[in-house]
């Protein structure tokens, strides 16, 4: 049988709210070694890697590998049940058709359990290859959704520009452009609030809004967000989750025109 | 959406 028990149950409510704008179903793959989900959106320009390490787990028992296809919208419905305070465990037998989420309330006086059909996604993973990217960007994650969320009002495409000066956002459309440049930090007094750019060459792509702003609904999950990118390479997103994992959005770079 | 390239063209599906 699976069954994974997570003490600070917010965090899969969290992971929930990052998925399902993007994804609307998914296979959660299940391993001696933790939770994985890897699937692209719809219009295959993006792509999700979900990773929970079982160490990250309170209690975690995987005795076979298990994959386990979701309805991202019942599951949401369903952790949407859940306290943020409550330990959520989500358990599973042997070949099941169904999932079941328990949620328990901190002092116990409140136990729930909710029992979701599961779906047979053939799913087929994409090979990633590992990227030595020319550029990556460490921003307040807050600070990147609202970049993402200002400048969407000027285009659908957003420029990201990364020089040794620092990075530049931009987007222009028929009100006008705008442009929003971020200096690497000077000093960096507090981790989570500084922008911190490693570059090896200067890289300027073109990225569609409406997926960045998908992958800020990441934002609660960390105080800080990580860009990598390359030249004609897809930009990674990636938010860490506390001590347990990560979430990465892939996104495809449109073709400059 | 003109000029959008896709996840596929860059990751091998297996």
């Amino acid at each position: 049988m699976f069954e994974a028990r997570l003490l600070q149950g917010s965090l899969l409510k969290k992971v929930m709210e990052a998925l399902k704008e993007l994804l609307n179903e998914a296979a959660w793959d299940c391993s001696d070694a933790g939770i994985q989900l890897q699937a692209m959106d719809n219009s295959h320009v993006s792509l999700v890697s979900l990773n929970l390490r079982a160490e990250g787990f309170d209690k975690y028992r995987c005795d076979r590998n298990l994959s386990m296809g979701m309805n991202l919208g019942s599951m949401s419905k369903i952790l949407k049940c859940a306290s943020n305070e409550d330990i959520i465990t989500i358990k599973a037998q042997d070949n099941a058709d169904t999932v079941t989420f328990v949620f328990e309330s901190p002092d116990q006086d409140k136990v729930s359990d909710y029992e979701m059909k599961l779906m047979n996604l053939d799913q087929e993973h994409l090979g990633i290859p590992e990227t030595d990217y020319a550029c990556t960007i460490r921003l307040p994650s807050s600070e990147f959704a609202r970049i993402c969320r200002d400048l969407s009002q000027f285009g659908e495409s957003m420029v990201i520009s990364c020089t040794k000066e620092g990075v530049r956002f931009s987007a222009t459309g028929d009100i006008g452009t705008g442009n929003i440049k971020l200096a690497q930090s000077a000093k960096v007094d507090k981790e989570e609030e500084a922008v911190v750019i490693e570059m090896q060459e200067p890289v300027s792509l073109t990225f569609a809004c409406r997926y960045l702003n998908s992958f800020t609904k990441a934002t609660s999950l960390s105080k800080s967000v990580q860009l990598s990118m390359s030249p004609e390479v897809p930009l990674v997103v990636e938010y860490k989750i506390e001590d347990i994992g990560h979430v990465r959005y892939y996104l495809a770079p449109k073709i400059e025109d | 959406q003109q000029g959008q390239r896709l996840i596929t063209s860059f990751f091998s599906k297996p």
